[in-house]
Order: structure tokens, then sequence, then C-alpha cells
């Protein structure tokens, strides 16, 4: 039998201008996070509890866009959305549209452990939280100063942002960041904005 | 968007994906992260975990496109996620990590940079962005 592996990301596409403190801020966070499960691995924990251990710690910092730092809607709030699947049975499940539930990947690991469903979303899946008895939280918890000042940018681009980490600099330098018209699917992302 | 791909010593592999969507996204907007077979897969042979442009990534299947190459075409876990990622994005841009069954850790992107750490069991260990 060959031996354990795991791999961790924060997200694609990184702002090319991305300060260096800002880049070992990430390097440290990802480290932190696989040297977690290489633990859980040593500690024999299966494939399936480790990648939910780590996802929990990721979803934890606000540095990387997912449960608390999240992307923020067009109205200012969050909505989480997560899945998982163990590979041996191929049992799976998701979750969308979460507002106050604090670990979303352990949200989804319930739809597949205890639920009939592969994914449950908006309310029915806040009340499937409810009665499993996760963690809530208020929606203000996900939200961030930097990604408030990050909608901002977005509204005045009228565009939509992926995973940019783009520097804490002032508005001036961010905006230049946004003044090249981000593609998407080879379209100028405007024309998904009405979307 | 974050995620962790896992594989572990019995050779069983699992895969975990978790975002906050696109900033200024559309109340009510699903992305690839939840969907499996696009954002998310694992099955006996890898597991997989994607990000980036979720509309590209959807329409690809990206991470069930990863085991199925694996599966039907032989392919080795890296020698996978290079085609996917080449192949089957179109003009979209994203990222991906990967395990496979025997051991083995691999990603790929198209993207200006990707936010990755892997580590295999015999000491291997990396943390990189660009």
């Amino acid at each position: 039998m060959a031996g354990w592996a795991i791999a961790v990301h924060g997200g694609a596409g990184v702002d090319p201008n991305l300060p260096l403190d800002r880049q070992e801020e990430a390097k440290k966070l990802l480290a932190r996070c696989l040297n977690l499960g290489i633990d859980a691995l040593r500690s024999d924990h299966p494939a399936i509890d480790v990648v939910e251990l780590v996802v929990r710690e990721l979803e934890s910092d606000p540095l990387f866009n997912s449960g608390r730092g999240s992307a923020l809607t067009e109205d200012g709030t969050v909505e989480m959305e997560a899945s998982i699947m163990d590979g041996p049975k191929r049992r799976c499940g998701a979750v969308s549209g979460l507002t106050t539930v604090k670990n979303p990947i352990s949200l989804a690991r319930l739809v597949m452990d205890k639920s009939p469903h592969s994914y449950l979303a908006f309310s029915g899946a806040e009340e499937f939280a409810r009665q499993q008895g996760v963690e809530m939280v208020c929606n203000d918890y996900f939200i961030t100063e930097e990604n408030v000042g990050m909608l901002k940018l977005a509204k005045e681009a009228n565009s939509i942002l992926f995973d940019y980490r783009i520097p804490n600099a002032g508005l001036e330098k961010c905006s230049a960041s946004v003044e090249t018209p981000l593609q998407m699917n080879g379209l100028p992302i405007s024309v998904y904005a009405p979307e | 968007t974050v995620g962790c791909v896992v594989v572990d010593s019995q050779g069983r592999c699992a895969a975990a994906t978790s975002t906050g969507g696109l900033m200024n996204k559309r109340s009510g907007r699903i992305g690839d992260s939840p969907l499996i077979g696009a954002g998310t897969y694992a099955c006996g042979l890898c597991g997989v975990s994607c990000t980036g442009e979720g509309e590209a990534i959807i329409r690809g299947t990206l991470a069930r496109e990863v085991a199925a190459v694996m599966e039907y075409k032989g392919m080795g876990l890296q020698e996978a996620v290079s085609y996917v990622v080449e192949e089957r994005l179109d003009e979209g841009k994203a990222g991906l990590i990967a395990v496979s069954s025997n051991g083995e850790v691999a990603c790929g992107f198209n993207t200006t940079g990707m936010f990755r750490g892997c580590a295999t069991e015999a000491g291997f260990m990396e943390v990189g962005i660009w």
C-alpha cells in the first residue's frame, strides 16, 4: 500500500501585485493547514475526516474566500457553499446559500452522513443545520473590512471579481488593478453583471 | 475558495471544497464548489478539488474529468491534471489539486497563480503561489 498524501488550496487567480507580506501570510496559513492534516494522517485518521478538519481550519481563518472572509454578494451579504466526497463508496454531501452556518464543510458532511440526500440549499440547509445542532453565527461574523472594500471596488468597476487578493494599498492602487476588463469564459465580465 | 484532497495510508481518497463564491455576485448564484463532479470529486482512483471561474469549471465537469481520463485513458495523476487544465477549460481560468490512491499528489492551473500546499508520506512538502 502506497503512503498518504495531502494537498490544500486557497484559491486560484492571484493578483500579480500581491505584496510579499501578504504572500508570506498566505504561505504560513497553507503550511499550518498542511501540518494539521499531516498530524491527523500520522494518527491514522481516515481521509474523509482529514479533508473536513483541514477545510474547517481554512474556513475559520479570514485570509481566503470561504467561511469567515467570504466574498460578498451584490447586497453586501455572505452566501457560502461547500461540498465533500468520500472516494471508496463515492458518498457525497453539498450545501449552498448558507448565511449563518459557521463551518459549511461540516454541514456538507452531515448532509452526506445524516440525510438521504446529496445536496441541501438555502432555507432547507439552514433548517437542517438547526436540527443537527451545528454552530451558527450571525452573517456579520463572515464579513471583513477588506471584503467590504473589495465589493466597493467591484461595484465601481461594475464587475464580478474572482478570488483576487488585491493588495491592501489605497483604493487608487486597487482601482488600477480592475481597470483591465476582466474576462470570464472569454467574454468581458460585464456581460455577466446583469446575470 | 479553499479545498483539500487527501489519500490516507489505506489508499482511501477524499475531497472537500468550500467558498464564499464571487465578489459582487447575484444573490442565489451557485458556483462550481458545491457541484459534485465539477468543483469536487473523489472515487477509488483519486480525489480532486477545483477553484477559479466557476462557470467554466461547471461546463467542463472538471473534477470528474480528471478521474475519467485516468479511468478510461489510463493516464497518471499529473498527466491527467495537466490534460484537463489544458484541454477542458476552453477560455476559462481555473486551478485544481488532486491526489491518487497510490499516494501521488498533483496540481495544475492556468491562472496567474494559485495558493497551494502539498505533502506526501515520503517526506515531500511544498507551499507555493506562483
